[in-house]
Formats: structure tokens, C-alpha cells, sequence
């Protein structure tokens, strides 16, 4: 019998500008 | 007393495992902390395959969380470190051959079919069990585009100010001189005499080094080919623009040593085997203006020749060009207003655009073909100097 493949999660990215957006505002929160 | 148990050595399944608290160290480590120079002699952007096999620990094991976290922790490390080193063209170019790698991992471990076609078999075990990154992939492409357009901008900061001097100015045809333009004269040839100028062969000697750097590092061919493709327009505009606004370069002299230049630009090509990248293209224009300076300019005959010839350039900057030309003694004549007439007559018909300078920021899309490696994950050896020895293989 034929092996199927395990169907795979796609992981949910944000866009680089969002990401951006994260650090940037993880940076000014932390003192 | 510590007593050594002697423990079978497992397969290496080309994966890493480590914990999470960790994380911060391994990109300290292995992105931000990085020296370049610390891997010379080691594989090509070992970084991009070490994090590849730390990524596929965490996606055997199934933890969503840890993969966001590496590759979110991975992209801000790498944007920290092109920000701090953003005139570095060898670390800049490093983690272009990096953060491309990766992508070329992601996609050929990825488990599409279309991405495996040239895997081994071994390679087709190390492949992604759970996790679909196809969003993070579109994420390290967007990011590898902002790396490139920071390599140029580097390269072309380093470039410009050579290029007027050394295409335009500077005199390597020996006897040149002697039929410079009356009244153009240059003060003085001499290079050591403190002023801003370059001959031809500090812009090759620049571009080998480029050149060098990006090839050690392990770029692909197709994105050196761009480069090199951008860096040769950038020459072409901004010598071009100069010869457009300059009388005292537009001279039958200046002409025959820029045809000189350009052979040797392409000669350069053809030795580093950059032929094919389009970068020759890229300067014709410049090559027709070399040409146009050179060309007799009188008769109906002369007007066809340029007519024909000068199909790169547009009907105004032609015109200019004539307008600009000087004649080098007083035996060559100007050229005649009847003679620009002609010409504008027999161009009238063509959609030329309206300006006369080139855009010389302009900057050709680049593509990042994919390009699988042969490298096997379990060959490859992390050197003791990365500080990595928290990392367990698997």
C-alpha cells in the first residue's frame, strides 16, 4: 500500500512589518 | 570522583535539540555575536543549516510555539545585525547568503514535491514531519530582499565616487592627452596629487574584492549575476549622466578611452565568469554614446550611421551630446546646426522618453531562484569556536 504523507499545520507568520512592529513595541515596554 | 560512562554513540539524524531558555543564547551566539571571519574554512552559511536543524528538532517534536519562537527570534536578530553593521558589505552580504540559505532549506526540506526533486534519499529524511512554514518562507523572502537592497546600496556608496574620475577622466591610453580638447586640458593626471581621482583599475580592484566576499560566502551564482548587473547600470548612469552635463568630456579623445573602459569592464565580466548576468546590456547606452563621440558627424550619411546605431540612446540625449561635442584642434569642425536638424528630423518618429538623465537609483527586481544544497544535515560539524555546545545532537 501507498504511504501517504502526514498532512503538516500550517504555522500562521506575521508579515515582516508586523514583526517589526512586535519588537519594537517589546522594546519599549521592557525598562 | 566522577565516574565516565562510556555510551554508545547514536546515529546523528542531522538535528538539534536545546532548551528553550536557551534560545537567547543560540541567536546571541549564532547571529548577532558573529564574526564572519570565525567560520572561514568552514561550510558555506553553516548558521543557515544549524538553525535549519534546530528547526527541524522542534518540528519533530512537534512544538508549534518553539518554531514561531526560533524563527521570530532568528528574522529580529538578523535585522538587528544588518542595522548595526548597515555599511559592512562582508557581514551584509553574509547574511544574505544566510538568510537565503535558509529559505532554500525551508523549501527543500519542505516536503513539496516540487522542492525535492534533486534530494537523496537520506535527504528526504530529514524533511518536516508537522509543520507547514510556508508563511514564514514568504516572511525570510521579503526579508532577503531588504538584505539585498542594503548589499547594493553599500556597494554602490563605495563605487560612486570612483566612477567619474576613472571612466571620464582619468587617462590610461597613453598619447590621449595630447588630443584632449584646447582650453580642456586637464590641470594635472598626476594620481598623487591629493585630489578625489581613480583610475579604472581601482573600481576593478573593488569589484574583485566584491566580488571575492560574495563568492567565499557561498552566495548563489544568480544572485552574484544580479549584483554585479545592478552595480554595472549604476556605472552606466552615472558616467552617462556626466558625459550629458560636461562639455569638456564630450570629445572624440574621451569617447575612444570610454570604449577602452568599457572593454576592459567587460573583459573583467568574462574573467570572473559574470557574461551572462545582463550587465554588459546594461551599459549600452554608454557604449553608444562612446561610439557617437567617435562617430564622423558632417554629412547625410554620418546622420544614418548615428541614426542606426545609436538605438539605446533617446533622441534628446543624442542632440546633447552633438550640441556638447568639442572639436579637438582646429582642423575638426563643430558640429553644424544643420547637421543636429538632420538628425532630429530623422528620429522624429520615435516614442523617445522625455528625460534627459538616467535614473541612476533605479534598481532591477531581484529573484532568488531556488537552489537546493548537496549537503547532507548529518555531515555537518559545528566548530567549538560558535559556543554551541548546548545544542544536543539528535
Amino acid at each position: 500500500s501507498s504511504q501517504r504523507p502526514r498532512p503538516r499545520v500550517l504555522l500562521k507568520a506575521p508579515t515582516l512589518a508586523e514583526m517589526e512592529e512586535m519588537n519594537t513595541s517589546e522594546e519599549e515596554e521592557s525598562p | 570522583r566522577q565516574v565516565t560512562v562510556q555510551r554508545k554513540e547514536k546515529d546523528f539524524q542531522g538535528m538539534l535539540e536545546y532548551h528553550k531558555e536557551d534560545e537567547a543564547l543560540l541567536i546571541r551566539n549564532l547571529v548577532t555575536e558573529l564574526k564572519p571571519q570565525m567560520l572561514s574554512g568552514t561550510v558555506p552559511c553553516l548558521p543557515a543549516y544549524i538553525l535549519y536543524m534546530c528547526i527541524r528538532h522542534a518540528d519533530y517534536t512537534n512544538d508549534d510555539v518553539k518554531v514561531h519562537s526560533l524563527l521570530t527570534s532568528t528574522i529580529n536578530g538578523i535585522k538587528k545585525v544588518l542595522k548595526k553593521h548597515n555599511d559592512d558589505f562582508e557581514m551584509t552580504s553574509f547574511w544574505l547568503s544566510n538568510t537565503c540559505r535558509l529559505l532554500h532549506c525551508l523549501k527543500q526540506y519542505s516536503g513539496d514535491e516540487g522542492f525535492m526533486t534533486q534530494n537523496t534519499a537520506k535527504q528526504n529524511e530529514h524533511c518536516l514531519k508537522n509543520f507547514d512554514l510556508t508563511e514564514y518562507r514568504q516572511v525570510l523572502s521579503d526579508l532577503s530582499i531588504q538584505i539585498y537592497q542594503q548589499l547594493i546600496k553599500i556597494a554602490e556608496g563605495v563605487l560612486q565616487p570612483m566612477i567619474v574620475s576613472a571612466m571620464l577622466e582619468n587617462e590610461s591610453i597613453q598619447g590621449l592627452s595630447g588630443v584632449k580638447p584646447t582650453g580642456y586640458r586637464k590641470r594635472s593626471s598626476s594620481m598623487a596629487d591629493g585630489d578625489n581621482s581613480y583610475c579604472l583599475e581601482a573600481i576593478i580592484r573593488q569589484m574583485n574584492s566584491f566580488h571575492t566576499v560574495l563568492c567565499d560566502q557561498g552566495l548563489d551564482p544568480e544572485i552574484i549575476m544580479q549584483v554585479f548587473k545592478q552595480l554595472f547600470y549604476m556605472i552606466n548612469a552615472v558616467t552617462l549622466n556626466n558625459l550629458l552635463l560636461r562639455k569638456d568630456v564630450c570629445s572624440w579623445s574621451t569617447g575612444m578611452q570610454l570604449r577602452y573602459n568599457i572593454s576592459q569592464l567587460e573583459e573583467w565580466l568574462r574573467g570572473r565568469n559574470l557574461h551572462q548576468s545582463g550587465a554588459v546590456q546594461t551599459m549600452e547606452p554608454l557604449i553608444q554614446a562612446a561610439q557617437l563621440l567617435q562617430l564622423k558627424k558632417k554629412t547625410q550619411e554620418d546622420a544614418e550611421a548615428i541614426c542606426s546605431l545609436c538605438t539605446s540612446l533617446s533622441t534628446q540625449q543624442i542632440v546633447k551630446i552633438l550640441n556638447l561635442y568639442t572639436p579637438l584642434n582646429e582642423f575638426e569642425e563643430r558640429v553644424t546646426v544643420a547637421f543636429i536638424r538632420t538628425i532630429q528630423a530623422q528620429l522624429q518618429e520615435r516614442n523617445d522618453p522625455q528625460q534627459l538623465l538616467l535614473d541612476s537609483k533605479h534598481m532591477f527586481p531581484v529573484l532568488f531562484p531556488f537552489n537546493p544544497s548537496s549537503l547532507t544535515m548529518d555531515s555537518i560539524h559545528i566548530p567549538a569556536c560558535l559556543n554551541l555546545e548546548f545544542l544536543n545532537e539528535v
